[in-house]
C-alpha cells in the first residue's frame, strides 16, 4: 500500500539547512501494523506528514496504492485524506470552535459522504473511543486525554484503509491507552486496516507486527516482532 | 508551601454540571517532589490550574506559602506566576509567532527581571533541556518533543520555587524523558525546588518522593515511595 524510496525533506537553505529526512525507504503491505519509533527530532512526524499527503518530499519517490504521489493534485489529495487516510496529529489539532461531533464529522463532509451515514459514523467512533458523552463539548471543555481520543475518533470515522497515528496515546493513562490500542487491533484484524503508529510507548510497540526505528532522518532498524 | 482543603471545581449548571474536582485536600511541604496520577478526566489538570493560580476553585480553601489565595488579586497572581511558580502545560502552549528564546523569556519580562539576567537564564535553561540549538526557531519549526522541552525551559528559567508540570514527558522518547527527569531531580535536590508533576509514566512516578492519585475529582491514594 506504501512504497517509499529515498525520501528526503529539507528545511531552510545553505548553512542552516535542516535534514529532517535524509533518505528513508519503506514498504508497507496492506493489513500491516507498524510501530515507528526513534528519538525526539529524528524525523517521525515529518515522515508521517509525507505519507499522509500533508507534505511533499524534497526528493525521492512515494507510491500510494501503486500510484506515484507526484501525480496526485491537491484536490485529489484532499479527498484521499478525507476518506481513505486517517491522520492523528501529535498536537491533536481539533478546531476549537467546533464541538467534538462536528470535529469528527468534518473530514466526511469534505469527502461528500451523506448526512445519515456521517451521523452514524460520528456516534460509533466517539463511542468506540469512550468519549461519546462528550459529543457536544468543545475542545477547551475536555481533558487532554479526552481531546486526544476525539482526534482518534475523527481519524477512524470515515472508515479509511490507512491510519497514520502520530503518538495517539501520549496524553493517555495506561487504561485509556490500552483501550485505544485494542480498538486499533480490532480494526486491523477485522477490517484489515493498515496502521502506522508513531509511539514512544513500548506497550504500543509490542502489539505492532513490526517496528521501524528512525535516527537523524534515516531508518536504522526495521524488524518483525512476534509478541502479540 | 501548599495547603489545600476541600477544593471543588464545577463547570456548567443544573443537570449538566461537571464536577471536575469534588473535594480535594492536599498538603505539600517545601522541597517535596510529588507525582499526580489518575485516569483521563479525573481532574489532574483542573487541580494543577488551581494550584498554579490559573483558575479559582468553586469552593474550598487554598493557602500558598501560608497566604490564602482568595486574597491574591489578579495582578499579584500574574507576578507570582511569572517569577515564583513555573507551569508546564499539558498542551505545551508556546506562542506560535515567537522564537523559542522569546517564548522562554516572556514570563521573566512580565516579572520585570533585568535583560542581562533574563538572557543568561534563557540560554542556560534551553541548554539544560537540550534544545539550545533551537533558540531561534518558531514552534512550528520544531518537533513535538523539542517544543515540549522549550515549554519546560520556560517554566524553570525564572528560578521558581514551585514547579507544576502537567505531563512534561508525554511527547518524549525514553532518553529525552529521562533527561527531563534528571533535570527535575537536580533542581529538587540542589535548589530545593518543590515539584508537582502530572504523569502517566511509571518511570517518572518512581522517581518522585510521593504519589497522589485522583479519580473522579477526588484523592483516592496518597503514599510515600522509597524507590529513588
Ligand atoms: N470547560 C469545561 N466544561 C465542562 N467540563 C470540563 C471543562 N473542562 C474540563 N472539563 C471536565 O473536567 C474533567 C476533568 O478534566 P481534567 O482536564 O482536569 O482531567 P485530567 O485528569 O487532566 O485528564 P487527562 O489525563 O485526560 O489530561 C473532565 O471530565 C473534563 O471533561
Ligand atoms: N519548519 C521547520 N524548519 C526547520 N526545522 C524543522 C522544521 N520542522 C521540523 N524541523 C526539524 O526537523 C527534525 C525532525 O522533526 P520531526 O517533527 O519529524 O521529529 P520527530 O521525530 O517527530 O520528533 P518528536 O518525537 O519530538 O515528535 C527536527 O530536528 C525538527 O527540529
Ligand atoms: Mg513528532
Ligand atoms: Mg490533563
Amino acid at each position: 500500500i506504501i512504497a517509499a524510496r529515498e525520501l528526503t525533506r529539507q528545511y531552510g537553505q545553505g548553512e542552516s539547512t535542516v535534514h529532517a529526512l535524509a533518505g528513508v525507504s519503506l514498504d508497507v503491505e496492506p493489513g500491516e501494523m507498524v510501530a515507528l519509533m526513534g528519538p525526539s527530532g529524528s524525523g517521525k512526524s515529518t515522515l508521517m506528514q509525507i505519507l499522509g499527503l500533508l507534505d511533499r518530499p524534497t526528493s525521492g519517490t512515494y507510491e500510494l496504492r501503486g500510484r506515484s504521489v507526484a501525480q496526485i493534485g491537491s484536490g485529489e489529495a484532499a479527498r484521499l485524506r478525507g476518506r481513505r487516510i486517517g491522520f492523528v496529529f501529535q498536537s491533536i489539532n481539533l478546531l476549537p470552535r467546533l464541538t467534538a461531533r462536528s470535529n469528527v464529522e468534518l473530514p466526511m463532509v469534505y469527502a461528500r459522504m451523506k448526512p445519515p451515514e456521517r451521523r452514524v459514523r460520528v456516534s460509533e467512533s466517539l463511542e468506540r473511543l469512550g468519549v461519546g458523552h462528550l459529543a457536544h463539548r468543545r475542545p477547551s471543555q475536555m481533558s487532554g486525554g479526552q481531546a486526544q481520543r476525539v482526534a482518534i475518533a475523527r481519524a477512524i470515522a470515515p472508515g479509511p484503509d490507512l491510519l497514520l497515528a502520530d503518538e495517539p496515546t501520549g496524553a493517555l493513562d495506561r487504561a485509556s491507552g490500552q483501550a485505544v490500542l485494542a480498538a486499533f487491533q480490532e480494526l486491523n484484524r477485522d477490517l484489515g486496516l493498515t496502521i502506522i503508529v508513531v509511539t514512544h510507548d513500548p506497550l504500543v510497540a509490542r502489539h505492532a507486527g513490526r517496528i521501524v526505528e528512525l535516527e537523524d532522518g534515516r531508518v536504522v532498524a526495521d524488524r518483525q516482532v512476534e509478541d502479540r
